[in-house]
């Protein structure tokens, strides 16, 4: 259990470097386990560093750096495992239009890699615009939700109203 | 096996029968606050077999259940059946004849409580076979495949020993 | 101290159920005090329920109307004793554009109440827009900010440029 | 009285003198992820005497001062200077009979740790008496006033006991 962990962290610490990359175009980052010799019973530390600025630990980032590296994290644990399907609440929150852009760049590459199917739940005009597909979910009578097929021309329409 | 539809009935806000379908590439779903857009992820992750109370907002398991609004009376049962395309044959051996698996989840309020009923294929099965089936697919109502909102910020807030166990779902 | 937290309590109370009602644009809410007869003791339950819906735990909102509510706790304990200055950052960030508009109203009717001083740190092109005036912050030179004066059409070009 | 300009010498990412006027009414900040606005904040809520090394991200007071980049050396102090007008007189009586108040506080790195120097008109204060300044004003570096990135959700996920603590600052 010992050895499959730290295979485990192996992986996802390569993918983890890999898509900061692709998510910051550039700069770098690591996993570290810490406070233990003992894998199963350490702690997870993550140092990271966009271009152009010093390597620290990920707690002295910016709201929307941390939600980007968070996110290249948990892609790295999805990419040692790929499922059938992914799913995104809200993720892109925090983040400004050239994150969401190569956000929604790694998705499209992340789906032909992997032939996992995404969805993504968002309010971000942007995120909207890169998706193959919308469905919007709407309250037209009040409290009961009803599922809609959107024109992706129409996305912002919906996202705004009531 | 590939995700096809997720159909709920009665499921939170979702009161009539609604099919999700999902489909190849990238879908985007859209929508007000508060419109019903959380529910669909939690509707998918409750019929893969979810039990905590804490990842499913909501103080039990009757939470799931539609509970009325000025217009309409609340209601006693709700349901949600997941369809998977087996037609490449990955699913395990004893479902592995069939081209489709359908997975359903239904929860009925009775006098005694609520009780949970899990069905693949028609065939009542355990709680247990349900998590089970998905396990073996990586894909688990607690994979990190299925990211609900503020779950990136609890990451980023967790303490190193919380984060590890990310790595163990990896493992 | 007792008899002042139960006094502070009774008005927070009154502008939490106004402040809801006014960002909501209907509704109701109200906060109560749990687990203890004695308030120094108690918690702090929300509860609270958007037009149309059922009254309930903030807990069963989304993520939306949750921050929505939390915002109107935030400014019901600021109006009991409002502060020569009030900085918000990113308080709009899960909100979509129909609440993002009521928020901005309510910022300008408290700003006329109070005479407060409002800094809103934003990533939504909405709220810009209804700003009296923008800063924009920018890193030309790697790691190091500069402030500058941002005309309001020219915001959401700032905001997604890098 | 009214807050009329914050300046930031070093501190963090504000290596540059930057003087961020705070005007009547609704000023909007905005920029991309990283570039240094709820720096901004952080430098109004440390001069005005901060002291929380979580609500103040970094993990000792050094971590204000500009550390540097491949371009520019790292300093050795951090300054920030807040001007308050002072025309309502409404100041605490030992600095009411002037027209503007001007509270700084430095930071200096010396070889035995690290000092912060508080001064309010240029006379030098401890950092008590800043913070009873302010909380004269009922705005201190803890009021519900300044809203921190990401403190909504942290009272969204509060237990009821330490939500209950808001209150007290209202009290
Ligand atoms: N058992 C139930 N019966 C009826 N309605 C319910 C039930 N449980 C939750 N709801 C309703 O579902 C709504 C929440 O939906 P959901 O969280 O999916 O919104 P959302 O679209 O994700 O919004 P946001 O953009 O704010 O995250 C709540 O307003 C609540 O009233
Ligand atoms: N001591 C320091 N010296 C130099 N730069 C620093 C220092 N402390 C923080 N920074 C830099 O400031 C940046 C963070 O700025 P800040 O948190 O204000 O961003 P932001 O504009 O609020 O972004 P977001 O929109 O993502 O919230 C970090 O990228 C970090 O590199
Ligand atoms: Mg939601
Ligand atoms: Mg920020």
């Amino acid at each position: 259990a010992r050895q499959r962990l730290l295979d485990a962290f192996e992986t996802v610490n390569n993918n983890f470097a890999d898509l900061f990359k692709r998510l910051f175009n550039g700069g770098q980052a690591e996993l570290r386990l810490i406070e233990s010799d003992d894998p199963l019973e350490a702690g997870l530390e993550i140092m990271a560093s966009p271009p152009g600025k010093k390597l620290a630990s990920m707690s002295l980032m910016s709201g929307g750096e941390q939600a980007l590296t968070a996110t290249a994290l948990i892609f790295a644990v999805f990419m040692a495992n790929p499922a059938p399907v992914c799913v995104l609440d809200e993720v892109d929150a925090p983040l400004d239009d050239a994150n969401v852009e190569r956000f929604c760049r790694l998705l499209h590459e992340m789906a032909q890699e992997t032939e996992t199917r995404f969805v993504i739940i968002t309010h971000h005009a942007l995120t909207m615009s890169r998706m193959n597909r919308l469905f919007g979910v709407t309250m037209i009578e009040r409290g009961v939700s009803q599922l809609v097929s959107v024109d992706l021309n129409k996305a912002e329409q919906l996202a705004a109203a009531e | 096996v590939k995700f096809t539809n997720v159909r709920l009935v009665g499921f939170k806000s979702f009161v009539e029968p609604t099919d999700f379908e999902i489909r190849e590439g990238l879908t985007g779903i859209v929508g007000p606050n508060g419109c019903g857009k959380s529910n669909l992820l939690e509707a998918l992750r409750w019929v893969m077999g979810a039990t905590s109370a804490k990842a499913l907002r909501g103080d039990g398991m009757e939470a799931v259940i539609f509970a009325g609004t000025s217009m309409r009376p609340s209601r006693n049962w709700a349901e949600v059946i997941l369809s998977l395309d087996n037609s490449d044959r990955s699913a395990p051996a004893e479902y592995n004849e069939h081209d489709t698996l359908e997975i359903s989840r239904r929860i009925i309020r009775k006098e005694e409580g609520t009780q949970s009923v899990y069905r693949i294929n028609q065939k009542e099965v355990r709680a247990k076979d349900v998590q089970l089936l998905f396990a073996d697919a990586s894909s688990g109502a607690n994979s990190p495949a299925l990211v609900r909102q503020g779950q990136i910020s609890e990451l980023i807030s967790a303490k190193p020993q919380n984060r590890r166990r990310l790595l163990e779902e990896a493992a």
